[in-house]
């Protein structure tokens, strides 16, 4: 089973 | 900001206002930049358009704009579709003027819509070097999603030296669509063109990818950049002008 992963674990909060 | 041919920003704010209902719009002497995220923080779009594509541009001070682009798109639907589009902001007002002018300076339309005060995070996108850069026509893309979405809400993207599969299981049963890299390339906009420096397999929500697909109408075509584990970017280009750019996470196993 796949689960979305989200955005803003990707990119760095400034 | 002036552009003769309205219809560009019109298509800009068509291809965002599914995703995101409200964005600040930053503008400096360079043009307008605009970062967001969908509610559920899975997709991040970022727009560039430079002040020298514009036909006219004077920012006299950094602004960062709240605008509701649900309200944006509809002062937009009253817009003649060979109207040119004046969008302008006094210094400490707090509403953003659009004035539309026919073809034949023979109607003026203006309309005043009152900004939003947003809180805007911004995240900082870093540079990519991706596994693969899919180039395909724009309109194109928009079928495979609005065909795999029959199928399923999670579409696989695999990426192969011969060519690009996209697939999608559900209740019904499951269905793919492969392309093949174009061979002889007649016209540039009609070619599917891969670069590929390893092969990667990737699942998304296809209803995000058919978000994003309503910006489509900016660009005869469409880049896609994938690597393993990195958000998946969907590009059209806006001509002499920058960029839309969708970053969207994948679906990863648990």
């Amino acid at each position: 089973k796949k689960t979305q992963a989200a955005i803003s674990s990707f990119f760095t909060k400034k | 900001a002036r552009l003769l041919h309205g219809s560009i920003f019109a298509k800009v704010i068509e291809g965002l206002r599914e995703l995101v209902n409200e964005a600040t719009w930053e503008c400096s002497g360079n043009g307008i930049t605009l970062q967001a995220m969908d509610s559920s923080h899975v997709a991040l779009v970022s727009l560039v358009m430079r002040s020298e594509g514009f036909e006219s541009y004077r920012c006299d001070r950094n602004m960062s704009l709240g605008i509701s682009l649900v309200s944006m798109s509809k002062v937009l639907k009253t817009m003649g579709k060979d109207d040119s589009l004046t969008i302008r902001v006094n210094d400490d007002s707090d509403s953003i003027i659009i004035a539309m002018e026919s073809q034949n300076q023979d109607k003026f339309a203006d309309y005043e819509l009152r900004l939003m005060d947003l809180d805007s995070e911004h995240l900082g996108i870093p540079d990519t070097d991706y596994s693969c850069a899919i180039k395909m026509p724009s309109s194109e893309f928009s079928r495979i999603c609005r065909d795999m979405s029959i199928m399923g809400d999670s579409v696989l993207i695999c990426t192969t030296k011969e060519g690009v599969k996209f697939s999608a299981k559900g209740d019904l049963g499951q269905g793919s669509i492969r392309l093949v890299q174009t061979t002889n390339i007649e016209k540039e906009e009609e070619a599917v063109i891969i670069e590929m420096k390893e092969a990667v397999a990737l699942t998304f929500a296809v209803r995000y990818l058919s978000m994003f697909c309503k910006a489509a109408p900016l660009s005869p075509q469409v880049g896609l950049s994938l690597s393993e584990d990195t958000p998946l970017m969907c590009e059209f280009k806006i001509a002499e002008m920058g960029h839309v750019r969708f970053y969207l996470a994948p679906k990863i196993e648990d």
